[in-house]
């Protein structure tokens, strides 16, 4: 699945 | 992953660490409000779902494991463990007047409209207000034990070495993630008066009272 923003955080 | 962000990180363990240490030692939750902590519950749950599907790395995967389950064992905790010194009475703040607009912004301002980023962005704004039942209930109670004072700080600088962490992540990558950014803001401005009454008494050894 692919998000639209980088979500790399917690 | 720079300096910022792993201190926050550490922060957010150690808070959950220290909440853990003060129902387990006093075997009580008294002075925690369990509406806060099934929000956080909520929150983890709703924002890392990701976990199955989005990988990012070792560390976020953990953490996020970590997070789910440690606030559901808080839950369990609070609810079936120690559920006789859990005090209802003074936890009184009406979750449903956040979960609603918080389920409206997120349907409005997301950055698509799939089920995951809805979710996503529900969790954002869900955990900028998650605070206000545990510092409502502060206010009701009109004091704290020190090691819940301890909680809630390290709770708050969590979220306000995210700020410092994005401020440097523009400026080093041109990162930019305005849903965040501002429920971020947001979170850490609602510990603002915590943070003035915990330096001016809890560092100074006295007790957390609120001015009567």
């Amino acid at each position: 699945l692919e998000t639209v923003t980088i979500k790399d955080e917690l | 992953m720079n300096i910022f962000r792993l201190t926050a990180d550490l922060m957010h363990l150690a808070s959950i660490f220290i909440l853990l240490l003060k129902i387990q030692k006093t075997r009580s939750c008294a002075g925690i409000s369990f509406k806060s902590q099934l929000l956080y519950a909520l929150v983890f749950i709703t924002r890392y779902i990701d976990l199955f599907f989005y990988w990012v790395s070792l560390y976020n995967t953990l953490m996020k494991i970590f997070f789910i389950g440690s606030s559901l064992y808080i839950v369990y905790l609070m609810q079936v463990k120690f559920r006789a010194t859990n005090d209802p009475v003074l936890d009184t703040f009406r979750i449903e007047y956040l979960l609603a607009p918080c389920a409206l912004l997120a349907l409005v301002a997301n950055y698509a409209f799939t089920a995951q980023e809805i979710l996503w962005a529900f969790s954002v704004y869900l955990e900028a207000g998650a605070i206000l039942p545990q510092l409502f209930m502060l206010q009701r109670r009109g004091e704290a034990e020190t090691i819940t004072t301890h909680y809630l700080f390290a709770l708050g600088a969590y979220r306000g070495l995210y700020l410092l962490n994005w401020i440097y992540r523009y400026w080093a990558e041109g990162y930019v993630d305005w849903i965040a950014w501002i429920a971020g803001l947001v979170q850490t401005g609602l510990y603002t008066d915590f943070f003035y009454i915990y330096y001016t008494k809890v560092l100074k050894g006295q007790k957390f009272e609120l001015p009567a």
